[in-house]
């Protein structure tokens, strides 16, 4: 099997940190899914992840947490990627 | 009488401390686990 995080897996092959997120987002109304996502983002943010890198990965898979947990109506949260301007 | 359909209410306030703390974990997680690739 492989091991994608962009892949929908079934619950038992979920790890159980992923499969109690999975039921957090199923509690929620498919509107909201992607702003409480976003949200949730924002805050793993905020606990001190600084790396552009870091954060970006943050984001890469809160997108595509939706298909992952097979949320209804939701395939994944159109995030505007955060983009590093020119250094100069 | 109806009154006008209301799109459900997001939670705005988003309460970091208690709203998808697992989901939070499970970000915190994959983001930290990244190498390169």
């Amino acid at each position: 099997f492989e091991d994608d995080m962009e892949n929908p897996q079934s619950p038992q092959q979920r790890p159980p940190l992923l499969q109690q997120c999975c039921n957090e987002l199923h509690q929620e109304e498919p509107l909201c899914v992607c702003p409480t996502l976003k949200g949730a983002s924002k805050a793993v943010k905020q606990q001190g992840q600084q790396l552009q890198q870091v954060i970006s990965r943050i984001y890469q898979t809160a997108t595509h947490l939706p298909k992952v947990c097979n949320i209804p109506q939701v395939s994944v949260c159109p995030f505007q990627k955060t983009m590093p301007g020119p250094s100069y | 009488p109806a009154g006008p359909f209301r799109i459900p209410k997001c939670r705005k306030e988003f309460q970091q401390a208690q709203h998808l703390r697992a989901c939070q974990q499970w970000l915190h997680k994959q983001a930290m686990q990244s190498g390169s690739g």
